[in-house]
């Protein structure tokens, strides 16, 4: 089909030529079969870049139905692919990296000036000379915004069973082993030896996972504004599982859970520091448990140690605080329990927030997800195809 | 810089429509 003339890189202009008889055998290779480990060592959304080469080229040669029909069918392929995927976070991660990628591309590559500012001059030459796509964008982005649901609920999936025992349960202070409100001593242990009880988890475990989850996502080369929208969403989640907890059972409200707690979630704040993702307000979603945190530690006696605790939990509505001290349950003879007239102080307070009415956090809340604008330095002209991915079909133009 | 001549807008159908077409197209075709 082609004369096989090795040309220097310089002559290339960034297109991919194809045969319209050969998109689907192009759309089943790049999207239909691939697996994210046959681009790995690749440069990330490889298959996205290669998708964009060939719009180029169809809008090159003016060909309207070419390249409405290739980008249909990408867009039909990669829905099915999440479909029949979707339970698994490492396809999800890849097709979210991709499909944000190509969305990414094509504003880039537009023409339109407000998206080239951070263009090199070549990257400006290799803009789109006939076609706009802006529909197409919004589908893109319709379907970037789907993926990334997706995304959410696989890992809530995967983590929601690991939180009430990584965050409230498991002792990952070790003097504090053994340190149990009275009569709830041996809850734990006897659980974990109970056939068909429920699994255990310690904060380590859950912290493994979300370092696998935040390696995958950083792997396939999501935008680090995106992995740090899913980490909040995570966040999120982790926050309002372990307050409802906290919030229903007594066992939980003690002065060493609240230590623990502390700690958890220091720990979760260090995970986030180590991996670049503080900026990302995470943290902030886990403020109503670290305070609920100090409230189980601090002193719960005078008027003064009731206005302490007003001023410090912001992020809890007084129903929530009267009910943690409501439950609260001293360690051992000595703690006093709290007061009737120190929580009906609690209580009395001039109410200065705007508390939800509802006692439970949503932990199916959804934080609005954006997809920041992000070029690539890419130059397309440079882009290796491996010989694996068996797209010999292509021509480099 | 490329010159800048109006490009020709393609008309998208939203992800649902295209979702609709590629059922109705995979029905057709058994």
């Amino acid at each position: 089909r082609q004369v096989t003339v090795q040309r220097k890189e310089k002559d290339f202009e960034g297109m991919l030529e194809y045969h319209k008889e050969d998109e689907a055998l192009l759309v089943k290779t790049l999207v239909t079969d691939i697996r994210p480990s046959t681009v790995s060592a690749t440069v990330p959304c490889l298959p996205a870049y290669i998708l964009f080469m060939c719009i180029r080229h169809a809008d090159y040669i003016n060909d309207d139905s070419k390249v409405e029909s290739l980008l249909t069918a990408t867009i039909n392929a990669v829905k099915k692919v999440l479909k029949k995927n979707n339970e698994d976070f490492e396809m999800t991660s890849f097709w979210l990296a991709n499909t944000s990628r190509l969305l990414h591309c094509l504003k880039q590559y537009s023409g339109d000036e407000a998206f080239m500012t951070q263009n090199t001059s070549k990257q400006n030459e290799h803009c789109l000379k006939n076609f706009d796509l802006a529909e197409y964008r919004q589908v893109l982005s319709d379907l970037s915004i789907q993926i990334y649901q997706q995304l959410i609920k696989v890992a809530e999936a995967t983590i929601q069973p690991m939180i009430v025992s990584a965050m409230l349960e498991s002792e990952s202070i070790p003097s504090l082993a053994g340190v149990k409100p009275m009569g709830y001593r041996h809850r734990s242990s006897s659980m974990d030896t109970d056939a068909g009880g429920p699994a255990s988890y310690t904060l380590q475990a859950l912290i493994r996972q979300l370092g696998q989850f935040h390696a995958v996502m950083q792997e396939h080369g999501l935008d680090p504004e995106i992995t740090g929208q899913v980490v909040r969403q995570l966040f999120h989640c982790i926050n309002a599982v372990t307050l409802n907890n906290l919030l229903l059972r007594k066992d939980v409200c003690s002065w060493s859970t609240g230590m623990q707690l502390r700690y958890n979630t220091s720990q979760m704040e260090e995970w986030l520091r180590a991996n670049n993702l503080y900026q990302s307000k995470a943290a902030a979603t886990l403020e109503p448990v670290i305070q609920a945190a100090q409230l189980l530690q601090v002193k719960k006696k005078t008027t003064q140690d009731a206005e302490a605790i007003c001023s410090l939990c912001t992020a809890l509505s007084t129903q929530q605080i009267v009910k943690i001290l409501n439950l609260y349950t001293p360690l051992n003879e000595f703690e006093e329990r709290v007061t009737v007239s120190f929580i009906r102080n609690i209580q009395n307070r001039p109410q200065q927030r705007s508390d939800p009415p509802q006692l439970l956090m949503d932990t199916k809340h959804t934080f609005p997800v954006l997809f920041p604008y992000t070029p690539s330095a890419l130059s397309l002209e440079t882009l290796h195809i491996p010989a694996s991915l068996c797209l010999d079909f292509l021509n480099r133009v | 810089r490329p010159p800048s001549r109006p490009r020709i807008l393609l008309k998208a159908p939203t992800l649902a429509e295209m979702e609709e077409m590629n059922i109705s197209e995979e029905e057709e075709s058994p």
